[in-house]
């Protein structure tokens, strides 16, 4: 079973249209292996990114270098799912 | 595991593994022998039954509203809503005159695990799984978008041909038997006039296109009944959604299911992004279910209704 202890979830916002083009072009740095949980739309809307724990200084690092607004929306996912499967099994129990 | 009985007792209320879905949809049948039947539209690839329950009050040939969840398996609040939607299907015919007037005119589809591998795959391997569970030839990445699959703009700008990306789009359209068996059913059934395949997460209600700008013909109709749909929605608890064409509203997407279904000449065609707002994406708690599933059946009645009264 896949685990995603220490993947947090980024939560990216884009000033305007020229850093939401860039943060489009994150799409494509394989090397990041990101998983879009809500992908790139308008200025408006941010960018929801989950990112594996071995890339997260990295890509930090590149936000702050792109001087990209972030947050973290979901710590550590690995709690989260862990919570969820518990509640799963004691409510089925 | 204490296994509900009936589905009386089926508890809504939590996250459920494929098998308990399938249970459930078999006891809804026997429990309502006269409304509800299960077609097995196809199978996926790994040879699981792609379950669709039909709600008919009699007839035959009748127009009929489609309703998919799933599809993207890792969008569990889909597939718990879906459950939802059909238990109070069955509870509100005879009861609300709404459903009842719907029911005595059109049939209802609902097909609740529409990518069930995938479902499979997120529950006991790997909880972020999206796509179907097809290797890819010459590749070590798996699966595909069922929703960049469809010959509707395939290929176009908007999925990825790398079978490593979430948005892969497959090497040919419909080459996903989780997407060609709806083809089939839609095709063959011919008179289906309302479809509406079911997301999360961002709070959406989206109309096509997603692969072109070309507004739709019906868009001004569209447009107005989405507005009416996310207003009822929002009646309940206040969830704010935005509403719009795929392409104006989030971004281009090549292959989509509800521009093919369009394009087959369903008008009323509609993809919903459920919630979450941004605190916890796919993994929405389950007490989120149910509220969930009650206000989107607020928006669901609204095109439901208007499609009833508005057969073409």
């Amino acid at each position: 079973k896949e685990t995603f202890v220490g993947h947090q979830v980024i939560r990216i916002s884009a000033k305007d249209e020229v850093q939401l083009s860039l943060i489009k072009d994150l799409e494509d740095m394989v090397e990041f292996e990101l998983d879009f949980w809500r992908g790139v739309t308008d200025v408006e809307t941010p960018v929801d990114v989950r990112v594996p724990f071995h890339s997260l200084q990295s890509f930090k690092s590149h936000l702050e270098s792109l001087n990209m607004d972030y947050r973290i929306m979901i710590e550590d996912l690995q709690t989260m799912l862990d919570e969820e499967q518990e509640e799963m099994e004691s409510t089925a129990r | 595991v204490a296994e509900p009985r009936n589905t009386d007792s089926f508890d809504f209320s939590r996250y459920h593994t494929i098998s308990e879905i399938y249970s459930f949809q078999d006891m809804l049948v026997a429990e309502n022998p006269d409304l509800v039947s299960k077609i097995v539209i196809g199978q996926s690839y790994e040879g699981r039954a792609l379950n669709v329950l039909k709600f008919s009050t009699g007839g035959t040939g009748r127009p009929a509203i489609w309703i998919d969840t799933g599809i993207h398996s890792r969008e569990w609040v889909t597939q718990a809503s879906g459950t939802w939607f059909a238990k109070k299907i069955v509870s509100n015919y005879g009861r609300d005159p709404a459903l009842t007037a719907i029911l005595n005119k059109m049939d209802i589809f609902v097909e609740i695990v529409t990518n069930p591998d995938g479902f499979y795959y997120s529950h006991n391997s790997n909880r972020m799984w999206r796509k179907t569970r097809k290797p890819n030839p010459g590749s070590r990445c798996a699966g595909v978008d069922p929703n960049r699959n469809w010959d509707a703009g395939f290929g176009g700008p908007g999925a990825s041909s790398n079978p490593c990306s979430e948005t892969y789009r497959g090497p040919r359209a419909h080459s996903e038997s989780e997407v060609q068996s709806i083809v089939n059913f839609v095709k063959t059934h011919g008179n289906i006039q309302a479809f509406v395949s079911i997301h999360s997460y961002s709070q959406m209600l989206l109309y096509p296109y997603g692969y072109t700008r070309t507004p739709v013909k019906d868009q001004t109709e569209l447009h107005n009944l989405a507005k009416k749909a996310i207003t009822d929605l929002a009646s309940l608890y206040g969830t704010r959604y935005r509403y719009g064409s795929i392409i104006n509203t989030i971004y281009q997407a090549s292959g989509g299911t509800i521009d093919w279904t369009y394009n087959q000449g369903i008008k009323y065609s509609y993809t919903f992004e459920l919630r979450d707002t941004g605190r916890y994406g796919f993994i929405l708690p389950a007490n989120q279910i149910i509220p969930t599933a009650t206000e989107t059946w607020l928006a669901l009645m609204a095109i439901m209704d208007h499609a009833s009264k508005n057969t073409y």
